[in-house]
Protein backbone atom coordinates (compact mmCIF):
# COMPACT_ATOMS: atom_id res chain seq x y z
CA UNK A 1 0.00 0.00 0.00
CA UNK A 2 2.85 2.51 0.77
CA UNK A 3 4.34 1.79 -3.36
CA UNK A 4 1.21 3.09 -4.30
CA UNK A 5 2.61 6.77 -3.74
CA UNK A 6 4.56 6.44 -6.91
CA UNK A 7 1.59 6.00 -8.66
CA UNK A 8 -1.68 8.58 -8.47
CA UNK A 9 -4.46 5.69 -7.94
CA UNK A 10 -4.49 1.84 -9.08
CA UNK A 11 -4.64 2.74 -12.93
CA UNK A 12 -1.37 5.00 -12.65
CA UNK A 13 0.26 1.91 -11.36
CA UNK A 14 -0.58 -0.53 -13.72
CA UNK A 15 0.35 1.59 -16.46
CA UNK A 16 3.96 2.14 -14.30
CA UNK A 17 3.97 -1.44 -14.68
CA UNK A 18 3.40 -2.22 -18.13
CA UNK A 19 6.20 0.35 -18.67
CA UNK A 20 8.35 -1.33 -16.09
CA UNK A 21 8.11 -4.89 -17.41
CA UNK A 22 8.69 -3.38 -20.93
CA UNK A 23 12.18 -2.63 -19.41
CA UNK A 24 11.18 1.01 -19.89
CA UNK A 25 13.02 1.75 -16.63
CA UNK A 26 12.13 3.49 -13.31
CA UNK A 27 12.52 6.88 -13.34
CA UNK A 28 11.57 7.28 -17.05
CA UNK A 29 8.53 5.26 -16.34
CA UNK A 30 7.76 7.05 -13.45
CA UNK A 31 8.47 10.29 -15.42
CA UNK A 32 6.29 9.65 -17.84
CA UNK A 33 3.31 8.54 -15.78
CA UNK A 34 3.80 11.73 -13.93
CA UNK A 35 3.49 13.87 -17.31
CA UNK A 36 0.81 11.60 -18.58
CA UNK A 37 -1.65 10.69 -15.50
CA UNK A 38 -3.61 13.74 -15.73
CA UNK A 39 -4.23 13.66 -19.01
CA UNK A 40 -7.42 12.19 -20.65
CA UNK A 41 -6.18 9.41 -21.79
CA UNK A 42 -2.97 8.53 -20.54
CA UNK A 43 -2.21 5.77 -22.79
CA UNK A 44 -2.33 8.29 -25.87
CA UNK A 45 -0.18 10.81 -23.76
CA UNK A 46 2.32 8.16 -22.50
CA UNK A 47 3.00 6.87 -26.59
CA UNK A 48 3.35 10.21 -27.59
CA UNK A 49 5.66 10.54 -25.29
CA UNK A 50 7.62 7.65 -25.59
CA UNK A 51 7.59 8.76 -29.27
CA UNK A 52 9.39 11.79 -28.37
CA UNK A 53 11.94 10.10 -26.43
CA UNK A 54 13.00 8.15 -29.54
CA UNK A 55 13.65 11.37 -31.23
CA UNK A 56 12.32 12.30 -34.59
CA UNK A 57 12.79 9.31 -36.94
CA UNK A 58 15.59 9.85 -39.08
CA UNK A 59 15.46 7.09 -41.97
CA UNK A 60 19.08 6.24 -42.97
CA UNK A 61 19.22 5.63 -46.85
CA UNK A 62 22.44 4.56 -48.43
CA UNK A 63 25.15 7.19 -49.40
CA UNK A 64 25.58 8.43 -53.16
CA UNK A 65 28.94 9.70 -52.81
CA UNK A 66 31.70 7.28 -53.91
CA UNK A 67 32.68 4.26 -51.30
CA UNK A 68 32.96 1.89 -49.97
CA UNK A 69 30.76 2.65 -46.66
CA UNK A 70 32.68 1.88 -43.88
CA UNK A 71 30.59 0.17 -41.29
CA UNK A 72 31.71 -1.14 -37.94
CA UNK A 73 30.00 -3.41 -35.59
CA UNK A 74 30.57 -3.11 -31.83
CA UNK A 75 28.46 -4.70 -28.88
CA UNK A 76 28.91 -6.68 -25.71
CA UNK A 77 29.24 -10.02 -25.88
CA UNK A 78 26.90 -12.25 -27.96
CA UNK A 79 24.79 -9.21 -28.30
CA UNK A 80 24.12 -10.41 -31.82
CA UNK A 81 26.82 -8.39 -34.07
CA UNK A 82 27.85 -11.31 -36.63
CA UNK A 83 24.52 -12.00 -36.94
CA UNK A 84 23.68 -9.04 -37.74
CA UNK A 85 26.55 -8.00 -39.83
CA UNK A 86 24.95 -11.52 -42.31
CA UNK A 87 21.68 -9.95 -42.57
CA UNK A 88 23.00 -6.24 -43.54
CA UNK A 89 25.44 -8.19 -46.13
CA UNK A 90 22.63 -10.25 -47.54
CA UNK A 91 20.41 -7.26 -47.82
CA UNK A 92 23.18 -4.88 -49.12
CA UNK A 93 23.53 -7.41 -51.85
CA UNK A 94 20.14 -8.39 -52.72
CA UNK A 95 20.21 -4.32 -53.71
CA UNK A 96 22.95 -5.17 -56.32
CA UNK A 97 25.84 -3.70 -54.18
CA UNK A 98 29.21 -5.01 -53.51
CA UNK A 99 29.35 -5.82 -49.61
CA UNK A 100 33.31 -6.92 -48.31
CA UNK A 101 33.46 -8.61 -44.73
CA UNK A 102 36.44 -7.89 -41.83
CA UNK A 103 36.68 -10.20 -39.93
CA UNK A 104 38.09 -8.20 -37.10
CA UNK A 105 36.91 -11.02 -34.19
CA UNK A 106 40.76 -12.19 -33.80
CA UNK A 107 40.11 -13.39 -30.45
CA UNK A 108 36.95 -15.64 -30.19
CA UNK A 109 36.87 -19.45 -30.99
CA UNK A 110 35.72 -19.95 -34.08
CA UNK A 111 34.51 -16.38 -34.85
CA UNK A 112 36.01 -16.31 -38.30
CA UNK A 113 34.21 -19.47 -39.16
CA UNK A 114 31.03 -18.47 -38.44
CA UNK A 115 31.31 -14.59 -39.84
CA UNK A 116 32.75 -16.55 -43.10
CA UNK A 117 29.53 -18.98 -42.97
CA UNK A 118 27.52 -15.25 -43.42
CA UNK A 119 29.86 -13.96 -45.94
CA UNK A 120 29.33 -16.84 -48.05
CA UNK A 121 25.01 -16.36 -47.55
CA UNK A 122 25.45 -13.32 -48.80
CA UNK A 123 27.77 -13.43 -51.49
CA UNK A 124 29.59 -10.89 -50.05
CA UNK A 125 33.88 -10.49 -50.15
CA UNK A 126 35.75 -11.74 -46.72
CA UNK A 127 39.31 -10.43 -45.30
CA UNK A 128 40.38 -12.73 -42.56
CA UNK A 129 43.37 -13.55 -40.79
CA UNK A 130 44.61 -16.30 -38.24
CA UNK A 131 43.11 -16.21 -34.43
CA UNK A 132 45.18 -14.31 -32.35
CA UNK A 133 46.15 -11.42 -35.11
CA UNK A 134 45.74 -7.56 -34.58
CA UNK A 135 42.24 -6.95 -34.86
CA UNK A 136 43.43 -3.59 -35.64
CA UNK A 137 45.41 -4.79 -38.85
CA UNK A 138 42.54 -6.75 -39.90
CA UNK A 139 39.90 -3.62 -39.92
CA UNK A 140 43.31 -2.18 -41.81
CA UNK A 141 43.26 -4.77 -44.74
CA UNK A 142 39.49 -5.24 -44.83
CA UNK A 143 38.80 -1.39 -45.65
CA UNK A 144 41.74 -0.99 -48.01
CA UNK A 145 40.84 -3.48 -49.39
CA UNK A 146 37.69 -2.70 -49.77
CA UNK A 147 38.99 0.72 -51.47
CA UNK A 148 41.36 -1.09 -53.82
CA UNK A 149 38.24 -3.27 -54.89
CA UNK A 150 35.91 -0.62 -55.83
CA UNK A 151 33.37 -2.22 -53.23
CA UNK A 152 30.20 -0.24 -52.27
CA UNK A 153 30.24 -1.51 -48.56
CA UNK A 154 32.98 -2.54 -45.69
CA UNK A 155 31.41 -4.41 -42.83
CA UNK A 156 33.88 -4.50 -39.86
CA UNK A 157 32.79 -7.56 -37.78
CA UNK A 158 34.22 -6.98 -33.89
CA UNK A 159 35.03 -8.98 -30.50
CA UNK A 160 32.27 -8.52 -28.07
CA UNK A 161 33.45 -7.04 -25.42
CA UNK A 162 31.78 -5.75 -21.90
CA UNK A 163 32.61 -2.07 -21.32
CA UNK A 164 33.85 -2.16 -17.96
CA UNK A 165 37.39 -4.28 -19.35
CA UNK A 166 39.16 -0.99 -19.66
CA UNK A 167 41.70 -2.67 -21.96
CA UNK A 168 38.76 -3.73 -24.59
CA UNK A 169 37.55 -0.48 -25.32
CA UNK A 170 40.90 0.86 -25.76
CA UNK A 171 41.35 -1.78 -28.07
CA UNK A 172 38.52 -0.39 -29.81
CA UNK A 173 39.29 3.05 -30.00
CA UNK A 174 42.66 1.39 -31.88
CA UNK A 175 40.63 -0.57 -34.37
CA UNK A 176 38.85 2.71 -35.27
CA UNK A 177 41.99 4.34 -35.95
CA UNK A 178 43.44 2.00 -38.21
CA UNK A 179 40.06 2.22 -39.75
CA UNK A 180 40.67 6.03 -40.32
CA UNK A 181 43.87 5.55 -41.44
CA UNK A 182 43.08 3.38 -44.00
CA UNK A 183 40.64 5.15 -45.23
CA UNK A 184 40.37 9.40 -44.18
CA UNK A 185 37.40 9.63 -42.58
CA UNK A 186 36.69 5.93 -41.92
CA UNK A 187 34.66 4.25 -40.46
CA UNK A 188 31.30 6.21 -41.83
CA UNK A 189 29.23 4.85 -39.75
CA UNK A 190 30.19 2.90 -36.14
CA UNK A 191 26.68 1.02 -35.08
CA UNK A 192 26.10 -0.18 -31.30
CA UNK A 193 24.52 -3.97 -31.78
CA UNK A 194 22.03 -4.03 -28.17
CA UNK A 195 20.57 -7.17 -27.26
CA UNK A 196 17.16 -6.61 -27.22
CA UNK A 197 16.36 -8.50 -23.81
CA UNK A 198 18.88 -6.41 -22.55
CA UNK A 199 17.65 -4.48 -18.84
CA UNK A 200 19.07 -1.07 -17.67
CA UNK A 201 22.85 -2.45 -18.22
CA UNK A 202 21.89 -0.96 -21.91
CA UNK A 203 22.30 2.56 -20.78
CA UNK A 204 26.10 1.49 -19.29
CA UNK A 205 26.90 0.24 -22.61
CA UNK A 206 25.72 2.64 -25.03
CA UNK A 207 27.51 5.52 -23.08
CA UNK A 208 30.71 3.60 -22.75
CA UNK A 209 30.94 2.41 -26.33
CA UNK A 210 29.96 6.04 -27.49
CA UNK A 211 32.90 7.43 -25.36
CA UNK A 212 35.29 4.89 -27.42
CA UNK A 213 34.22 4.68 -30.50
CA UNK A 214 31.68 7.65 -31.19
CA UNK A 215 28.80 5.77 -31.98
CA UNK A 216 26.40 6.77 -35.01
CA UNK A 217 23.47 4.51 -34.52
CA UNK A 218 22.28 1.66 -32.60
CA UNK A 219 20.82 -1.78 -33.75
CA UNK A 220 18.52 -3.64 -31.47
CA UNK A 221 18.71 -7.39 -31.57
CA UNK A 222 16.48 -10.28 -30.68
CA UNK A 223 12.65 -8.39 -30.59
CA UNK A 224 11.62 -11.57 -32.41
CA UNK A 225 10.92 -12.92 -28.48
CA UNK A 226 9.17 -11.80 -26.05
CA UNK A 227 11.80 -8.76 -24.33
CA UNK A 228 10.27 -5.28 -25.73
CA UNK A 229 13.46 -3.51 -25.62
CA UNK A 230 12.72 -0.65 -23.67
CA UNK A 231 15.79 0.11 -22.43
CA UNK A 232 16.55 1.19 -25.95
CA UNK A 233 14.24 4.58 -25.00
CA UNK A 234 16.75 5.68 -22.37
CA UNK A 235 19.52 4.83 -24.26
CA UNK A 236 18.36 7.43 -27.24
CA UNK A 237 17.18 9.58 -25.35
CA UNK A 238 20.24 10.14 -23.08
CA UNK A 239 22.87 9.72 -25.95
CA UNK A 240 20.60 11.26 -28.56
CA UNK A 241 22.09 8.04 -31.27
CA UNK A 242 19.42 6.68 -34.24
CA UNK A 243 18.32 3.30 -33.76
CA UNK A 244 18.86 1.93 -37.33
CA UNK A 245 18.24 -1.58 -37.16
CA UNK A 246 15.94 -4.28 -35.38
CA UNK A 247 17.34 -7.75 -35.23
CA UNK A 248 14.10 -9.90 -35.81
CA UNK A 249 14.77 -13.68 -36.02
CA UNK A 250 18.21 -15.72 -36.82
CA UNK A 251 17.74 -15.89 -40.63
CA UNK A 252 19.76 -13.21 -43.53
CA UNK A 253 16.25 -12.01 -43.86
CA UNK A 254 15.42 -11.06 -40.14
CA UNK A 255 16.49 -7.43 -40.71
CA UNK A 256 14.25 -4.35 -40.88
CA UNK A 257 14.68 -0.84 -40.53
CA UNK A 258 13.72 0.85 -37.25
CA UNK A 259 10.36 1.67 -36.86
CA UNK A 260 9.22 3.81 -33.64
CA UNK A 261 5.96 4.27 -33.89
CA UNK A 262 5.65 0.09 -34.11
CA UNK A 263 8.10 0.23 -31.74
CA UNK A 264 6.33 1.97 -29.07
CA UNK A 265 3.61 0.27 -29.94
CA UNK A 266 4.74 -3.00 -28.80
CA UNK A 267 5.80 -1.42 -25.55
CA UNK A 268 2.40 -0.08 -24.73
CA UNK A 269 0.79 -3.79 -25.70
CA UNK B 1 -2.83 8.39 19.02
CA UNK B 2 -1.68 9.70 22.41
CA UNK B 3 -0.59 6.00 23.59
CA UNK B 4 1.93 5.40 20.76
CA UNK B 5 3.31 8.94 21.15
CA UNK B 6 4.28 7.43 24.42
CA UNK B 7 5.31 4.87 23.24
CA UNK B 8 7.81 6.06 21.11
CA UNK B 9 9.11 8.48 23.46
CA UNK B 10 9.94 5.81 25.69
CA UNK B 11 11.59 3.72 23.12
CA UNK B 12 13.72 6.61 22.50
CA UNK B 13 14.43 6.89 25.60
CA UNK B 14 15.78 3.44 25.73
CA UNK B 15 17.48 3.95 22.42
CA UNK B 16 15.07 2.62 20.29
CA UNK B 17 12.73 2.95 17.92
CA UNK B 18 9.73 0.39 16.33
CA UNK B 19 9.97 -0.41 12.54
CA UNK B 20 6.32 1.46 11.84
CA UNK B 21 5.05 1.49 8.48
CA UNK B 22 5.74 5.55 8.07
CA UNK B 23 9.29 4.08 9.54
CA UNK B 24 9.83 1.95 6.72
CA UNK B 25 7.61 4.07 3.74
CA UNK B 26 10.94 5.66 2.89
CA UNK B 27 13.39 2.74 2.66
CA UNK B 28 10.90 0.52 0.96
CA UNK B 29 10.57 2.80 -1.68
CA UNK B 30 14.14 3.01 -1.97
CA UNK B 31 14.86 -0.39 -1.93
CA UNK B 32 12.22 -0.70 -4.89
CA UNK B 33 13.90 1.85 -7.04
CA UNK B 34 17.16 -0.43 -6.22
CA UNK B 35 16.10 -3.47 -7.08
CA UNK B 36 14.12 -2.27 -10.14
CA UNK B 37 17.53 -0.42 -11.47
CA UNK B 38 18.73 -3.91 -10.77
CA UNK B 39 16.61 -5.52 -13.18
CA UNK B 40 14.57 -7.52 -10.67
CA UNK B 41 11.48 -8.72 -11.90
CA UNK B 42 8.67 -6.13 -11.59
CA UNK B 43 6.55 -8.86 -9.54
CA UNK B 44 8.87 -10.27 -7.86
CA UNK B 45 9.90 -6.79 -6.26
CA UNK B 46 6.46 -6.34 -5.34
CA UNK B 47 6.27 -10.15 -3.50
CA UNK B 48 9.76 -9.40 -2.11
CA UNK B 49 9.46 -6.33 -0.17
CA UNK B 50 5.85 -7.10 1.30
CA UNK B 51 7.45 -10.41 2.68
CA UNK B 52 10.67 -8.11 4.44
CA UNK B 53 8.17 -5.43 5.37
CA UNK B 54 5.34 -7.70 7.02
CA UNK B 55 8.43 -9.58 8.86
CA UNK B 56 9.89 -6.33 10.08
CA UNK B 57 6.34 -4.19 10.61
CA UNK B 58 6.17 -4.13 14.35
CA UNK B 59 10.04 -5.27 15.55
CA UNK B 60 11.94 -3.05 18.15
CA UNK B 61 15.39 -2.12 16.96
CA UNK B 62 18.45 -0.77 18.50
CA UNK B 63 19.34 2.31 17.46
CA UNK B 64 21.72 3.91 19.99
CA UNK B 65 24.43 2.11 21.11
CA UNK B 66 24.78 1.49 25.36
CA UNK B 67 25.39 4.62 27.35
CA UNK B 68 22.89 6.69 24.55
CA UNK B 69 26.00 6.52 22.08
CA UNK B 70 24.74 7.12 18.99
CA UNK B 71 24.98 4.18 16.83
CA UNK B 72 24.04 5.78 13.59
CA UNK B 73 21.85 3.13 12.65
CA UNK B 74 18.48 4.22 11.44
CA UNK B 75 15.33 2.20 11.46
CA UNK B 76 16.07 2.38 7.31
CA UNK B 77 19.10 1.05 7.77
CA UNK B 78 17.47 -2.32 9.43
CA UNK B 79 15.28 -2.58 6.90
CA UNK B 80 17.93 -2.55 4.53
CA UNK B 81 19.80 -5.04 6.57
CA UNK B 82 16.70 -7.00 6.70
CA UNK B 83 15.76 -7.41 2.90
CA UNK B 84 19.87 -7.91 2.23
CA UNK B 85 19.33 -11.41 4.64
CA UNK B 86 16.46 -12.01 3.36
CA UNK B 87 18.04 -11.95 -0.27
CA UNK B 88 20.96 -13.88 1.05
CA UNK B 89 18.16 -16.95 2.00
CA UNK B 90 15.93 -16.59 -0.66
CA UNK B 91 19.07 -17.27 -3.44
CA UNK B 92 20.54 -19.39 -1.42
CA UNK B 93 21.95 -21.84 -0.33
CA UNK B 94 25.27 -21.57 -1.66
CA UNK B 95 25.99 -23.73 -5.03
CA UNK B 96 24.71 -27.53 -4.21
CA UNK B 97 27.41 -29.78 -6.03
CA UNK B 98 26.24 -31.17 -9.41
CA UNK B 99 24.42 -35.10 -9.60
CA UNK B 100 27.56 -36.61 -10.92
CA UNK B 101 26.49 -40.35 -10.05
CA UNK B 102 25.13 -41.55 -13.27
CA UNK B 103 27.11 -43.91 -15.46
CA UNK B 104 27.21 -41.32 -17.23
CA UNK B 105 26.22 -38.09 -15.71
CA UNK B 106 24.51 -36.32 -18.29
CA UNK B 107 23.94 -32.41 -18.07
CA UNK B 108 22.11 -30.53 -20.43
CA UNK B 109 22.48 -26.74 -21.29
CA UNK B 110 20.04 -24.79 -22.28
CA UNK B 111 19.16 -21.01 -22.52
CA UNK B 112 18.13 -18.12 -25.46
CA UNK B 113 20.66 -16.73 -27.80
CA UNK B 114 23.81 -15.36 -27.02
CA UNK B 115 23.26 -16.21 -22.94
CA UNK B 116 26.65 -18.37 -22.77
CA UNK B 117 26.01 -21.95 -23.28
CA UNK B 118 28.99 -22.77 -25.53
CA UNK B 119 31.27 -21.02 -23.23
CA UNK B 120 29.77 -22.27 -20.13
CA UNK B 121 29.51 -25.98 -21.22
CA UNK B 122 33.93 -25.57 -21.79
CA UNK B 123 34.28 -24.02 -18.28
CA UNK B 124 31.82 -27.19 -17.05
CA UNK B 125 34.37 -29.40 -18.78
CA UNK B 126 37.23 -27.75 -17.43
CA UNK B 127 35.61 -27.82 -13.75
CA UNK B 128 34.87 -31.19 -13.86
CA UNK B 129 38.02 -32.45 -15.85
CA UNK B 130 40.40 -30.72 -12.42
CA UNK B 131 38.38 -32.68 -10.10
CA UNK B 132 39.42 -35.99 -12.07
CA UNK B 133 36.28 -36.76 -13.93
CA UNK B 134 36.76 -37.86 -17.77
CA UNK B 135 34.15 -35.38 -19.35
CA UNK B 136 33.30 -35.68 -22.90
CA UNK B 137 31.68 -32.84 -24.53
CA UNK B 138 28.75 -32.81 -27.26
CA UNK B 139 28.29 -30.19 -30.23
CA UNK B 140 24.00 -31.04 -30.47
CA UNK B 141 23.45 -26.88 -31.51
CA UNK B 142 23.10 -27.70 -35.09
CA UNK B 143 21.66 -23.76 -36.35
CA UNK B 144 24.19 -21.56 -35.65
CA UNK B 145 27.24 -21.31 -37.95
CA UNK B 146 30.03 -22.43 -36.72
CA UNK B 147 28.68 -24.01 -33.30
CA UNK B 148 30.45 -27.32 -33.52
CA UNK B 149 33.79 -25.51 -34.61
CA UNK B 150 33.30 -23.50 -31.43
CA UNK B 151 33.07 -25.85 -29.02
CA UNK B 152 36.03 -28.32 -30.57
CA UNK B 153 38.07 -25.11 -30.55
CA UNK B 154 37.35 -25.10 -26.61
CA UNK B 155 37.49 -28.98 -26.16
CA UNK B 156 41.14 -28.72 -27.90
CA UNK B 157 42.46 -25.62 -25.20
CA UNK B 158 41.30 -28.00 -22.69
CA UNK B 159 42.43 -31.53 -23.77
CA UNK B 160 38.65 -32.73 -23.37
CA UNK B 161 37.17 -34.38 -26.12
CA UNK B 162 34.25 -33.15 -28.29
CA UNK B 163 31.74 -35.64 -30.02
CA UNK B 164 30.52 -33.55 -33.21
CA UNK B 165 29.35 -35.63 -36.18
CA UNK B 166 27.97 -32.78 -39.03
CA UNK B 167 25.07 -34.08 -40.53
CA UNK B 168 23.21 -35.57 -37.79
CA UNK B 169 20.31 -33.72 -36.32
CA UNK B 170 20.17 -32.67 -32.56
CA UNK B 171 18.27 -35.59 -30.90
CA UNK B 172 20.75 -38.08 -32.82
CA UNK B 173 23.98 -35.89 -31.46
CA UNK B 174 22.47 -36.07 -27.94
CA UNK B 175 21.94 -39.70 -28.32
CA UNK B 176 24.75 -40.95 -29.92
CA UNK B 177 26.88 -38.50 -27.58
CA UNK B 178 25.65 -40.22 -24.14
CA UNK B 179 26.21 -43.87 -26.10
CA UNK B 180 29.82 -42.89 -26.97
CA UNK B 181 30.88 -41.97 -23.47
CA UNK B 182 29.38 -44.81 -22.40
CA UNK B 183 31.44 -46.70 -25.04
CA UNK B 184 35.09 -45.22 -24.41
CA UNK B 185 34.50 -44.82 -20.37
CA UNK B 186 33.38 -41.13 -20.22
CA UNK B 187 31.91 -40.55 -17.06
CA UNK B 188 30.17 -37.00 -17.66
CA UNK B 189 28.29 -35.72 -20.80
CA UNK B 190 27.86 -31.96 -21.55
CA UNK B 191 25.23 -31.28 -24.03
CA UNK B 192 25.72 -28.23 -25.59
CA UNK B 193 22.10 -27.10 -27.59
CA UNK B 194 21.83 -23.95 -29.56
CA UNK B 195 20.13 -21.06 -28.31
CA UNK B 196 16.29 -20.58 -28.77
CA UNK B 197 13.31 -18.69 -27.79
CA UNK B 198 11.21 -20.19 -25.01
CA UNK B 199 7.79 -19.38 -27.75
CA UNK B 200 9.47 -21.21 -30.60
CA UNK B 201 7.66 -24.08 -30.61
CA UNK B 202 9.83 -26.38 -32.78
CA UNK B 203 13.08 -25.55 -31.18
CA UNK B 204 11.44 -25.99 -27.69
CA UNK B 205 10.17 -29.15 -28.84
CA UNK B 206 13.33 -30.39 -30.09
CA UNK B 207 15.12 -29.55 -26.93
CA UNK B 208 12.84 -31.38 -25.24
CA UNK B 209 12.82 -34.49 -27.34
CA UNK B 210 16.47 -34.99 -26.00
CA UNK B 211 15.22 -34.16 -22.16
CA UNK B 212 13.59 -36.92 -22.67
CA UNK B 213 15.97 -39.10 -24.88
CA UNK B 214 18.55 -38.73 -22.79
CA UNK B 215 17.35 -38.32 -19.38
CA UNK B 216 19.94 -35.68 -18.16
CA UNK B 217 21.03 -35.72 -14.29
CA UNK B 218 21.09 -32.05 -14.64
CA UNK B 219 19.38 -29.18 -16.93
CA UNK B 220 21.35 -26.27 -16.51
CA UNK B 221 19.42 -23.07 -17.82
CA UNK B 222 22.06 -20.28 -18.66
CA UNK B 223 21.41 -16.76 -18.41
CA UNK B 224 23.30 -13.85 -18.92
CA UNK B 225 23.51 -11.38 -15.65
CA UNK B 226 22.44 -8.21 -18.42
CA UNK B 227 19.03 -9.81 -19.06
CA UNK B 228 15.76 -7.32 -17.86
CA UNK B 229 12.38 -7.89 -16.88
CA UNK B 230 11.89 -11.03 -20.11
CA UNK B 231 14.16 -13.15 -17.38
CA UNK B 232 10.49 -13.69 -15.67
CA UNK B 233 8.81 -14.91 -18.37
CA UNK B 234 11.47 -16.82 -20.07
CA UNK B 235 12.46 -18.64 -17.24
CA UNK B 236 8.85 -19.68 -16.02
CA UNK B 237 8.78 -20.83 -19.81
CA UNK B 238 11.84 -22.69 -20.21
CA UNK B 239 10.91 -24.66 -16.35
CA UNK B 240 7.41 -25.11 -17.29
CA UNK B 241 8.59 -27.26 -20.83
CA UNK B 242 12.06 -28.79 -19.51
CA UNK B 243 12.30 -28.54 -15.22
CA UNK B 244 15.12 -27.17 -15.10
CA UNK B 245 17.34 -28.36 -12.14
CA UNK B 246 19.65 -25.42 -12.01
CA UNK B 247 20.67 -22.23 -13.46
CA UNK B 248 24.21 -20.60 -14.48
CA UNK B 249 24.06 -16.53 -14.53
CA UNK B 250 26.92 -15.74 -17.37
CA UNK B 251 28.89 -12.40 -17.93
CA UNK B 252 28.63 -11.48 -13.94
CA UNK B 253 32.38 -9.80 -14.85
CA UNK B 254 30.95 -6.64 -16.22
CA UNK B 255 28.45 -4.14 -14.62
CA UNK B 256 25.43 -5.50 -14.77
CA UNK B 257 23.14 -5.92 -11.39
CA UNK B 258 22.09 -9.80 -12.17
CA UNK B 259 18.56 -9.28 -10.71
CA UNK B 260 17.53 -11.77 -12.94
CA UNK B 261 18.72 -14.11 -10.68
CA UNK B 262 16.83 -13.31 -7.56
CA UNK B 263 13.39 -13.05 -10.52
CA UNK B 264 14.42 -16.83 -11.54
CA UNK B 265 15.25 -18.57 -8.16
CA UNK B 266 11.83 -17.12 -7.02
CA UNK B 267 9.63 -17.57 -10.16
CA UNK B 268 10.94 -21.17 -11.00
CA UNK B 269 12.54 -22.50 -6.74
CA UNK B 270 15.51 -23.61 -9.03
CA UNK B 271 19.43 -23.15 -7.55
CA UNK B 272 21.86 -21.13 -8.92
CA UNK B 273 24.42 -23.88 -9.21
CA UNK B 274 27.76 -21.39 -11.13
CA UNK B 275 28.72 -18.01 -11.88
CA UNK B 276 30.21 -16.94 -15.28
CA UNK B 277 33.02 -14.48 -14.48
CA UNK B 278 34.68 -13.78 -17.51
CA UNK B 279 35.58 -15.47 -21.20
CA UNK B 280 38.33 -17.80 -20.37
CA UNK B 281 37.52 -21.30 -19.31
CA UNK B 282 38.71 -20.94 -15.98
CA UNK B 283 36.35 -18.52 -15.07
CA UNK B 284 33.27 -20.29 -13.47
CA UNK B 285 32.90 -20.15 -9.50
CA UNK B 286 30.08 -21.80 -7.79
CA UNK B 287 27.56 -19.70 -6.44
CA UNK B 288 27.21 -18.22 -2.96
CA UNK B 289 24.95 -15.78 -2.04
CA UNK B 290 26.22 -13.38 -0.16
CA UNK B 291 28.17 -11.59 -3.40
CA UNK B 292 25.39 -11.79 -5.84
CA UNK B 293 22.83 -10.56 -2.79
CA UNK B 294 24.67 -7.18 -2.30
CA UNK B 295 25.22 -6.51 -6.16
CA UNK B 296 21.22 -6.63 -6.54
CA UNK B 297 20.60 -4.90 -3.41
CA UNK B 298 23.07 -2.40 -4.44
N1 LIG C 1 16.19 -14.77 -31.97
C1 LIG C 1 17.19 -14.01 -32.40
N2 LIG C 1 18.45 -14.43 -32.26
C2 LIG C 1 19.45 -13.65 -32.74
C3 LIG C 1 19.21 -12.39 -33.34
N3 LIG C 1 20.41 -11.86 -33.69
C4 LIG C 1 21.35 -12.75 -33.32
N4 LIG C 1 20.76 -13.84 -32.75
C5 LIG C 1 21.42 -15.03 -32.21
O1 LIG C 1 22.17 -14.64 -31.09
C6 LIG C 1 23.31 -15.50 -30.96
C7 LIG C 1 24.56 -14.64 -30.88
O2 LIG C 1 24.74 -14.01 -32.13
P1 LIG C 1 26.19 -13.58 -32.64
O3 LIG C 1 25.97 -12.95 -33.96
O4 LIG C 1 27.14 -14.69 -32.52
O5 LIG C 1 26.54 -12.48 -31.54
P2 LIG C 1 27.87 -11.69 -31.41
O6 LIG C 1 27.55 -10.37 -30.84
O7 LIG C 1 28.63 -11.65 -32.69
O8 LIG C 1 28.67 -12.55 -30.34
P3 LIG C 1 30.21 -12.42 -29.92
O9 LIG C 1 30.98 -12.21 -31.18
O10 LIG C 1 30.52 -13.71 -29.27
O11 LIG C 1 30.28 -11.27 -29.01
C8 LIG C 1 23.28 -16.42 -32.17
O12 LIG C 1 22.68 -17.64 -31.78
C9 LIG C 1 22.39 -15.70 -33.15
O13 LIG C 1 21.73 -16.56 -34.04
C10 LIG C 1 17.84 -11.95 -33.45
O14 LIG C 1 17.51 -10.87 -33.96
N5 LIG C 1 16.88 -12.79 -32.98
N1 LIG D 1 32.62 -11.31 -20.48
C1 LIG D 1 32.05 -12.52 -20.54
N2 LIG D 1 31.74 -13.03 -21.74
C2 LIG D 1 31.19 -14.27 -21.76
C3 LIG D 1 30.91 -15.02 -20.59
N3 LIG D 1 30.37 -16.21 -20.98
C4 LIG D 1 30.32 -16.19 -22.32
N4 LIG D 1 30.82 -15.02 -22.80
C5 LIG D 1 30.94 -14.58 -24.18
O1 LIG D 1 29.64 -14.32 -24.64
C6 LIG D 1 29.54 -14.64 -26.03
C7 LIG D 1 28.44 -15.65 -26.21
O2 LIG D 1 28.85 -16.85 -25.61
P1 LIG D 1 28.44 -18.26 -26.24
O3 LIG D 1 29.05 -19.30 -25.36
O4 LIG D 1 28.76 -18.31 -27.69
O5 LIG D 1 26.87 -18.18 -26.03
P2 LIG D 1 25.78 -19.23 -26.46
O6 LIG D 1 24.72 -19.23 -25.44
O7 LIG D 1 26.42 -20.55 -26.73
O8 LIG D 1 25.24 -18.61 -27.80
P3 LIG D 1 24.27 -19.32 -28.85
O9 LIG D 1 24.78 -20.70 -29.04
O10 LIG D 1 24.34 -18.49 -30.05
O11 LIG D 1 22.92 -19.30 -28.22
C8 LIG D 1 30.92 -15.15 -26.46
O12 LIG D 1 31.63 -14.06 -26.99
C9 LIG D 1 31.54 -15.59 -25.15
O13 LIG D 1 32.95 -15.54 -25.17
C10 LIG D 1 31.25 -14.43 -19.31
O14 LIG D 1 31.05 -15.00 -18.23
N5 LIG D 1 31.81 -13.18 -19.36
MG1 LIG E 1 30.57 -12.23 -33.13
MG1 LIG F 1 26.37 -21.69 -28.42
Amino acid sequence: AALRETAHDGRAQALEDVLLQADVGLKTAQALVARAGAADDPVEAIRRELRALLGEPSEWTFPTRPGPLVVMIVGVTGSGKTTTIGKLARRWTNEGKRVLIGAADTFRAAATEQVAVWAERAGADLVRAGEGADPGAVAYDATSAGVARGMDVVLIDTAGRLQTARPLMDELSKVRRAMNKARSGAPDEVWLVLDGTVGQNAISQALAFHEATALTGVIVTKLDGTAKGGAVVAVAHQTGLPIRWLGLGERAEDLRPFDRDAFVDAILG
Amino acid sequence: VVSRGFRSARLALQGKAELTDAALEPALREVRASLLEADVGVSVVADFLERVRVRSLGEIVPIKGPGGTDLRVTPQDWFIKACYDELVELMGPSGRALRLDGKPTVILLVGLQGSGKTTTAGKLARWLASQGRKPLLVAADVHRPAAADQLVVLGRRIQVPVFSIKGMNALQLATMGVAQARNVGRDVVIIDTAGRLAIDGPLMEEVRSIRNAVDPHETLFVTDAMIGQDAVATAAEFDRQLDFTGFVMTKLDGDARGGAALSIKAVTGKPILFLGQGESLDKLEAFRPEGLAQRILG
